[in-house]
């Protein structure tokens, strides 16, 4: 799921 | 030590209202500042973030920072346990496996103790970075839940399109299409009836209906709620707790609707 990883990656970047 | 004391015990039963259908267990971060509770959703599409400032209570303390892993449906039901107009204390020595859930009916002629087992979670260290948003959109919480139900009939997702004018709900399916706009406001006699749109670029994005209309488990919290957009980052929808602190969920924009 491609909005998943977005959310996931959005956050871990931080 | 940590004991916390809330006398308007009703926003801790509303809390987790808003927090359980999407999380089934959490860690809530107690530190001498407040409580803090950050935790992806069951499916990982959505952010949950909690802050519950000490202020906000009626007596705080938290000798040494504890984090405590709640199952949130037990959470839940021992929750549900407490009058509306109950006080409602927290509290746990500082390297306990339990949690004591203390309700005083306001006369205080009953007094509830519940003992909750604490749980050791793994979770992801999350940090969120700070954003300047296009678009923040204040409007009644009300009028948003309202909103959100109403267009989950026509589809699985709903556009949210921000410009200087106003707002625009849309949703698209089999039966056909709705639109909803929402112009900003002129004077109004109460703040929590205001529409503002505070829009730096107009933003147009679409979001899944069901997580928006789970965000609006929090409608009970506050009379009003913001949405905070940006293109290609998640949306965040926050709602105020009161005096005490607000809950924030962010949601990813959908890909390729």
């Amino acid at each position: 799921n491609t909005e998943q990883e977005e959310l996931e990656e959005y956050f871990k970047d931080s | 030590m940590f004991e916390a004391r809330l006398v308007q015990g009703s926003l801790l039963k509303k809390v987790m209202e808003a927090i359980k259908d999407l999380l089934n267990e959490a860690s809530f971060d107690c530190a001498h500042s407040g409580i803090l509770l950050q935790a992806m959703d069951n499916s990982h599409v959505s952010l949950v973030s909690l802050n519950l400032r000490k202020e906000g209570f009626d007596k705080y303390r938290c000798d040494r920072n504890i984090v405590m892993g709640m199952n949130l449906t037990s959470m839940s039901k021992i929750l549900k346990c407490a009058s509306n107009d109950d006080i409602i204390t927290m509290k746990a020595q500082d390297s306990a496996d339990t949690v004591t859930f203390v309700f005083e009916s306001p006369n205080q002629e009953k007094v509830s103790e519940y003992e909750m087992k604490l749980m050791n979670l793994d979770q992801d260290q999350l940090g969120i970075p700070e954003t300047e948003y296009c678009c923040i959109i204040k409007l009644p919480s009300g009028e948003f839940a309202r909103i959100c139900r109403d267009l989950s009939q026509f589809g699985e997702s709903i556009v949210i399109s921000c410009t200087k004018e106003g707002v625009k709900f849309s949703a698209a399916g089999d039966i056909g299409t709705a639109n909803i706009k929402l112009a900003q406001t002129g004077t109004v006699d109460k703040e929590e009836d205001a529409v503002i749109v505070d829009m730096q670029e107009p933003v147009t994005l679409t979001f899944s209906c069901k997580y928006l209309n789970m965000f609006t488990k929090a409608t009970p919290l506050s009379p009003q709620v913001c949405l905070s957009m940006s293109p290609d980052v998640p949306l965040v929808v926050e709602y105020k707790i009161g005096e005490i602190g607000h809950i924030r969920y962010y949601l990813a924009p959908r890909i390729g609707d």
